[in-house]
């Protein structure tokens, strides 16, 4: 199937983190610190992936896969999705 | 639909807004034109009424700005967002920011302003974001036609569950974006693609899952931006790896991807239709016989892809050749060596060797719903 080219940005995780930050709610972890700081970070961006995923009718798989990071390149309102 | 959390909404239903700067993109007359029709669009579906005014405080205030504007929602340059507004209520409540970064225009070059505004005034009047692709209300810039840049069933129901509907006796309806696993969906046309199948509505293209994927909806601008909405027929000459779009008189080729140049050609000249037919409703291009079978109304014509030419004979009663089907088709495509047609709410699994509808099936049998 022809799925357009997708080019894997560099700086993917950092974009993903900016997104889910400024449009899901994703509270920057940056105090939180040690293990249980950085697991709790990695589960709340799966589950922020999924909600954002679902909203846009995405296959849900809590990743950042191509056609994720496709649609958060896309330009659009910057008003989050979720309420803050 | 999605209402902004706490269901803030404006008490009053004369609403001022004031331009307070303009983009140099656009002359003045340009930007209170885009504005004035955003306002339009929600006044035409409910009780509100919004006048401009030109000084002092009004409730939706409009600045073009850019970067760190004191708001604590910066913008960041050109793409990313493109403007964010605020829900009702007083001081910033109601107020839309267009980021002046970005290059705002008044045709299909990005961004248009008129849709953007339109969009940033359902903030502003209290919707949220919707996950309804084919609505206003949806987070992602998408404008390919001036067609694209209306209100949807879904911004219509969700505005008036705030603030009801107009008082004008006619009332505008929305447009409706295709839900896979409605049983009474129809589709505009159907056309196999390496393999798969693409079912096309409207602006849309739905494609069934696999046992990987889940099914899919989304813009056909996605795969070919340079398509029409609203398309007709369309069929895979699979030989040549090009899929035929129809629209009107006209037509379209595409190899992946790639929209292939020299098109749109006319249907009369390439295929040799009488300028008495002026579209088709479906097509479908038949890989044991080379042929490929226009739908026209009530008849088929044949069309050999070898000769490039018509065969003799046709047109025919679609029966003649398809008995079973009816005298009308909405699109029609080949998988397996069997036939589906689709008219109205039926699909028809049709066996091209023993000439017999074989099943009758629900025309979203595809979606696994």
């Amino acid at each position: 199937f022809p799925a357009r080219s997708f080019k894997m940005p560099k700086d993917a995780e950092q974009m993903v983190q900016q997104y889910l930050e400024n449009y899901y709610d994703l509270k920057s972890v940056g105090e939180q610190i040690g293990q249980i700081g950085r697991q709790r970070k990695g589960s709340l961006v799966v589950e922020k992936l999924k909600q954002m995923q679902k909203f846009f009718g995405l296959k849900v798989t809590g990743k950042p896969d191509a056609e994720t990071l496709k649609m958060m390149q896309q330009a659009r309102c910057g008003v989050p999705d979720v309420a803050a | 639909y999605v209402l902004t959390q706490g269901n803030p909404r404006w008490e009053q239903t004369q609403l001022t807004y004031r331009i307070e700067n303009y983009t140099p993109d656009l002359s003045r007359a340009d930007v209170d034109h885009a504005i004035e029709k955003a306002f339009q669009l929600w006044s035409a579906v409910t009780p509100l009424t919004f006048s401009k005014v030109s000084e002092g405080l009004a409730d939706i205030m409009i600045s073009f700005t850019r970067g760190d504007h004191g708001d604590n929602s910066p913008f960041y340059g050109p793409e990313g967002d493109l403007a964010h507004a605020f829900q009702p209520g007083p001081h910033i409540g109601g107020d839309i920011h267009f980021d002046e970064d970005e290059t705002w225009t008044n045709d299909l070059r990005h961004y248009n302003l008129f849709y953007v505004a339109a969009h940033e005034l359902g903030h502003s009047l209290g919707l949220s974001h919707s996950n309804d692709i084919g609505a206003l209300m949806y987070p992602n810039y998408n404008v390919n036609s001036y067609d694209d840049i209306q209100l949807s069933q879904d911004d219509i129901n969700g505005i008036q569950a705030i603030y009801g509907p107009s008082k004008n006796p006619s009332q505008p309806t929305g447009r409706q974006t295709p839900q896979m696993c409605d049983s009474k969906l129809t589709f505009d046309a159907i056309t196999t693609l390496r393999g798969e199948v693409m079912f096309l509505k409207d602006r849309f293209y739905m494609r069934p899952g696999s046992h990987y994927s889940e099914p899919e909806l989304h813009y056909i601008n996605v795969f070919w931006p340079n398509l029409p909405n609203g398309l007709q027929a369309a069929y895979e000459f699979a030989d040549r790896d090009e899929i035929r779009f129809f629209k009107g008189n006209e037509y379209w080729a595409v190899r992946g991807t790639e929209m292939l140049p020299g098109y749109p050609r006319s249907i009369h000249r390439s295929f040799g239709f009488p300028r008495s037919v002026e579209n088709i409703d479906a097509a479908v291009f038949e890989e044991n016989t080379g042929k490929t079978y226009f739908f026209v109304a009530d008849k088929i014509w044949r069309y050999d892809e070898y000769k490039q030419s018509m065969d003799a004979g046709y047109p025919k009663q679609i029966a003649a050749d398809f008995p079973g089907i009816g005298n009308h088709v909405d699109a029609v495509f080949q998988k397996n060596g069997f036939l589906y047609f689709f008219r109205g709410r039926r699909q028809y699994k049709f066996d091209p060797r023993t000439k017999r509808v074989l099943t009758l099936l629900k025309p979203n049998s595809w979606f696994n719903c």
